[in-house]
């Protein structure tokens, strides 16, 4: 009974919140809230852009300012949230 | 702060709004409630004004959807997203949008409002006593007609304190019919239906007819969550069924299991494998006054903070005791400016009196009951009063720079001007007493108290000199002991005041809890009135007999004002 439990995560029906990676989480994230549009519309490399964005992001939510896909940041993207997005085009 | 570009803001003061549905999860009368007070959060620091319309285009349009509800901005299901609003302007311009896949409360898990029984609409108590068993939830048990009830109490054995809980059986809402509950078995579209459906509709509402058959009459309303519906999923509404079965095993309880999220789930038949039916659990939930307040920010001109402790900035977490941040004040002041102070005091009481006689009365200042206001202005009329207290044997009851007195005869009379009769108060007074020795009158706003002896007047001085703590915010209720002595309550303590040596008593605070067993630790508001002690929260009152027993919860509309 000791021995770890090895969990099968299954699709909800009706689920819309689907089982997404990280990586996804954050792509759908920073395009959503305003953040990856600056950065395109600024004509930087797709790279760096996500980097430049997540840092934007990190200094809006008061978080170390990496620019990486840390796991403050991850935790800190699946909180509640108003819909309204932090940077306007 | 940030405003939105271009500074968007409205261009006139007297804001409207229109509520034009409501979430399964709350009562009605709680979810009006919620989006007054977060009006209320706005209007006390800027000259705006907020009015309710019943139809008609309003400036704010208050609603609630799922997913794709009509603009380009799907939400996302429970978490995640959980309302939007846009910024100030004509059509959707000023609405806000609140996510219905959301579990919608008070922050604070499931708040259920009771109809019928003997309580008088006071919320169910959680968890209570019923024939020796605790129940966390509504129930059937004791009842052979299905209908979900609970106390209103924590011992109904005790008490004897009861109301039916929210369901299609009693009543629903929206919809065409009035509130009428549902009939089942209902037909429609030739079918037969003998629960609640969301066949028919794209927006997974759950519905019912409200006559045996809707093909027939086209009579329906929406039905209300039960306290034990499940959220979202491909259930809403429907009860857990336990034990389920998942993936060969028996589950006995709401599980995270087959989730990557961590969420707790339950089958709301017995097989999930066979049914595919399911929903999230009931959690906290969250506070649909804050989210509001937050999203009538945005619909008044304000973007996202950067402050984390700002009402405004973008992520969601529950405070208990309210207050708006510095920040958010300086937002908003920066679109309208700063709430006008109080009403200039006309030259003459002919402008506020119409009795024809008294046009050439000179005002003097020293009446104690000066003319009222308007008298249109109705205390039945105020969800929620700054304080009540006892002064001279009347009950006064203040709100918003006014007061209403009950007389001994029950008659209510008012409203009055605060400043007219106490001019160095401000508006809002959160507590006050009478001590009966002396006849002084102890008034407490934020951090101030003064204290009147007749006309004259004393402070306003800080809590502080009373021996109060400096974290101490505000004085939420008073009540006098007889012999010099004053109970003072703030948060979840009370303190003992010597109201001769003006000092706090050793041995205090005290919590709020261990002397008053049963009433509302966050109580709004405490006074005497006719030998029994009320706790008030919202437009609710807990009442404290001598022995300190919770012997009644009722309303402080109809039962204290006797309100039609």
């Amino acid at each position: 009974w000791c021995l770890p439990l090895k969990s099968i995560f299954v699709t909800f029906p009706g689920d819309i919140l689907k089982n997404r990676t990280d990586t996804e989480l954050a792509d759908d994230y920073l395009r959503r809230f305003g953040y990856m549009n600056v950065q395109h519309r600024s004509g930087l490399e797709p790279s760096m852009s996500k980097s430049k964005a997540l840092k934007m992001l990190q200094q809006q939510l008061g978080l170390e300012e990496t620019g990486e896909l840390d796991q403050p940041t991850v935790t800190a993207m699946k909180q509640p949230r108003c819909g309204v997005p932090d940077i306007r085009n | 702060y940030q405003t939105f570009a271009g500074d968007l803001k409205w261009d006139h003061n007297d804001i409207t709004y229109r509520i034009l549905n409501y979430s399964p999860d709350m009562e009605g009368s709680v979810i009006d409630d919620a989006f007054a007070r977060a009006f209320k959060v706005w209007s006390e620091v800027t000259p705006l004004t907020f009015t309710r319309l019943y139809d008609g285009t309003a400036d704010i349009m208050v609603s609630f959807g799922r997913a794709d509800h009509g603009d380009p901005y799907p939400f996302d299901g429970k978490d995640g997203l959980l309302a939007h609003a846009y910024p100030p302007g004509e059509g959707v311009q000023g609405d806000a949008h609140f996510d219905d896949d959301e579990f919608w409360t008070l922050g604070k898990g499931p708040v259920v409002k009771t109809y019928y029984g003997n309580a008088e609409g006071a919320l169910c108590q959680f968890p209570f006593v019923f024939e020796g068993k605790s129940y966390s939830t509504c129930t059937t048990e004791g009842r052979s007609d299905g209908l979900p009830w609970c106390a209103t109490t924590a011992d109904y054995g005790r008490d004897k304190k009861y109301g039916f809980c929210p369901s299609e059986l009693l009543y629903t809402f929206d919809g065409n019919s009035d509130g009428a509950a549902c009939v089942f078995p209902f037909v429609f579209l030739g079918e037969t239906y003998n629960s609640c459906t969301t066949e028919g509709r794209s927006d997974g509402y759950r519905w019912c007819a409200t006559t045996k058959n809707f093909d027939q009459d086209k009579k329906y309303g929406f039905c209300p969550n039960r306290d034990t519906a499940v959220i979202g999923g491909n259930s809403e509404g429907e009860p857990c069924q336990f034990p389920f079965k998942f993936l060969g095993d028996t589950y006995d309880s709401c599980t995270s299991e087959g989730r990557g999220d961590g969420k707790l789930w339950c089958a709301t038949t017995g097989d999930y494998d066979r049914d595919q039916k399911w929903g999230f659990c009931p959690d906290k939930g969250y506070s649909l006054f804050l989210v509001a307040a937050h999203e009538f920010g945005h619909a008044l001109g304000l973007d996202h903070s950067t402050v984390q402790e700002a009402l405004m900035f973008p992520m969601y977490s529950y405070v208990e005791r309210f207050s708006l941040h510095q920040d958010d004040i300086e937002g908003i002041q920066y679109l309208y400016g700063p709430k006008p102070g109080p009403d200039p005091v006309p030259p003459t009481r002919a402008a506020t009196d119409p009795t024809p006689t008294e046009k050439t009365t000179p005002r003097t200042t020293t009446t104690t009951t000066p003319a009222p206001v308007d008298p249109s202005l109705d205390a039945c009329r105020v969800d929620k009063f700054d304080t009540i207290t006892l002064i001279q044997q009347e009950l006064h009851l203040f709100k918003d720079g006014q007061y209403w007195k009950v007389t001994q005869k029950n008659e209510i009379k008012g409203p009055y001007r605060t400043s007219e009769t106490w001019p160095a108060l401000p508006s809002t007074i959160d507590s006050a007493f009478e001590d009966l020795l002396t006849k002084k009158l102890y008034f407490f706003s934020g951090r101030r108290v003064w204290v009147y002896t007749g006309s004259s007047v004393l402070g306003p001085r800080s809590l502080e000199k009373l021996g109060l703590p400096g974290s101490l915010e505000r004085v939420e209720g008073a009540l006098e002991r007889g012999k010099g002595k004053a109970l003072l309550f703030g948060g979840e303590k009370y303190w003992r005041l010597d109201v001769k040596t003006q000092t706090i008593d050793k041995g205090y605070p005290r919590e709020v809890d261990e002397v008053f067993v049963g009433v509302p630790i966050d109580a709004h508001d405490v006074f005497l009135y006719k030998g029994h002690t009320y706790f008030c929260r919202e437009h609710f009152y807990w009442r404290m007999n001598a022995r300190r027993q919770v012997d009644r919860v009722g309303y402080i509309k109809y039962d204290v004002l006797k309100c039609p």
